[in-house]
């Protein structure tokens, strides 16, 4: 038997959701962090985040078109953590690396947190 | 797949979305 294994299948895909994204096609929630909103897929939020998981597995909240994050999450951190989950690009900015890192953990994002976490040891001198 | 004989395709897998119209 053979099979034919599509190695670009999942980026392809991925690049595909975010061009929806992008152009607002099918999302079907918004996150609101302080006053700031981003558009998503339901879905690849919760493929991606543990929190967001939890959200829409329970079927009180599954149907919720928005869903406000505490207000210390910080609105910059999320940016970059909404466009890691859609890009698999994670952008580490020394000056953000905090806000990144606690938006990780609150968003339950286990595998960002620990890369975060060997940033700033790499990047401490001591 | 163990036991399957997986040949490797590289390009593209499915048409892609264009970024606006």
């Amino acid at each position: 038997d053979s099979c034919i294994q599509f190695t670009r299948h999942a980026s392809d895909v991925l690049l595909n959701l975010n061009r929806l994204r992008n152009r607002d096609i099918l999302t079907d929630v918004t996150i609101l962090v302080n006053r700031q909103q981003f558009r998503a897929h339901k879905t690849v939020l919760m493929a991606c985040s543990g929190l967001f998981y939890t959200i829409f597995t329970d079927s009180h909240k599954c149907n919720l078109n928005a869903i406000s994050l505490d207000p210390k999450v910080d609105p910059e951190g999320f940016a970059i953590l909404l466009e890691f989950m859609y890009t698999s690009r994670l952008t580490l900015k020394e000056s953000l690396i905090m806000a990144i890192m606690n938006t990780a953990i609150y968003l339950q994002m286990d595998h960002v947190v620990d890369t975060c976490h060997r940033f700033i040891k790499s990047s401490d001198p001591s | 797949y163990e036991g399957v004989n997986t040949i490797k395709e590289m390009g593209r897998s499915i048409h892609e979305i264009p970024r606006q119209d």
